[in-house]
């Protein structure tokens, strides 16, 4: 149920929002802060010819251009992420502990084509 | 059963067993320490991205989770007939909480005194020292036996009544590592007593209902402890050189 923010219609690799809302899965009676968390992801194809802005490396170029020729042999690059931050969590644990964890790479700040 | 399970996984990627079920509502329960929050306030910025989420600046030391556990020691004794002025209290700290995964970085005990300011006047003029000794247990205490056998010094010092509460803090960590055995956590004692040499008649501690001349009362300081424990989970926290 969380807040799907309206995915432009370009279907080409991009870093895709997704915001949710620690109530809609019941975690709030635990967690402290943050009330939500960034759940983005990446999605979308990564064409011949490969652009700039999709950070491709020369590999993924060229896997572009094999897949263009070969679609069925070889498969486009893969929309994934390529830069990513940490985050922190304040909670209580099952000893009424408060306890303060960083995840390091949990959001998605950038994708690319790989 | 499906979406217990997904749970389940989502939150063993998070390093927690099962979905926390602390006791009590959020209203109830025990407050945030400052610290953390400034920590998390901290780690919140956004200079905060580009610097290690591995690593405590404000502790020095490598770790990623940080935990106030909090004292579940009982009161050994109070105000005894012996010594009016006196109070043992045992500290007992649960560190079995950190998964056998977790990499102890720091465990920093950490203990406050707040003295209930009687009357400005009344601490001032009556200068009370309390003397604070605080001691490790090695073993359990056999029934009948001397308990300070089992104890070994670690902290003895003076401490004088002020308005500001006293903290003292002390870096536990070789013992706390040797608490996440199984059976070998006998916790610490810590004593607050009048200073070397005072009549302990004469410390008559400040207590409700006892009407003693202000001047010469002094408030028994409230005491609460707790273990800043700093451990890191080596499966969230790759040593690998950031890109």
């Amino acid at each position: 149920s969380a807040v799907h923010l309206p995915v432009t219609p370009s279907n080409i690799c991009k870093a895709r929002r997704l915001y949710i809302d620690f109530k809609d899965v019941g975690w709030q009676d635990w967690i402290i802060a943050p009330p939500g968390y960034m759940a983005n992801y990446c999605h979308g194809e990564c064409p011949f010819p490969l652009s700039e802005s999709l950070n491709g490396t020369n590999h993924a170029i060229l896997q572009t251009l094999v897949h263009s020729l070969d679609p069925q042999g070889t498969p486009q690059p893969c929309c994934v992420p390529i830069r990513l931050s940490p985050i922190s969590m304040l909670y209580y644990d099952n000893n009424d502990n408060v306890v303060l964890r960083h995840y390091q790479d949990m959001v998605v700040d950038e994708c690319g084509c790989r | 059963e499906d979406r217990n399970t997904r749970e389940r996984l989502f939150l063993g990627s998070l390093g927690l067993s099962e979905r926390p079920q602390p006791a009590g509502s959020r209203h109830t329960r025990r407050p945030v320490p400052s610290e953390l929050w400034r920590m998390f306030r901290r780690s919140e910025s956004i200079q905060a991205r580009d610097s290690d989420p591995c690593t405590v600046s404000e502790y020095g030391v490598r770790g990623n989770i940080i935990r106030y556990v909090q004292d579940q020691g009982r009161l050994v004794s109070g105000w005894s007939s012996s010594c009016q002025a006196c109070l043992v209290k045992q500290l007992f700290f649960n560190v079995s909480v950190l998964q056998p995964v977790e990499l102890l970085s720091l465990a920093q005990l950490e203990i406050r005194l707040h003295w209930k300011p009687l009357r400005p006047a009344g601490l001032l003029r009556g200068p009370r020292a309390v003397s604070m000794s605080l001691s490790k247990v090695i073993r359990a205490t056999l029934r009948g036996a001397d308990p300070r056998a089992s104890r070994r010094l670690l902290l003895s010092q003076s401490l004088r009544p002020q308005l500001e509460p006293a903290a003292v803090a002390m870096d536990l960590t070789p013992l706390a590592e040797s608490w996440r055995k199984p059976g070998h956590n006998y916790g610490l004692v810590v004593e607050l007593s009048p200073p070397p040499g005072a009549d302990p008649e004469e410390l008559t501690p400040f207590l409700p209902g006892n009407a003693f001349p202000l001047e010469e009362a002094w408030t028994l300081p409230l005491m609460e402890a707790s273990l800043v424990v700093v451990s890191l989970n080596p499966h969230q926290c790759r040593s690998r050189q950031r890109r």
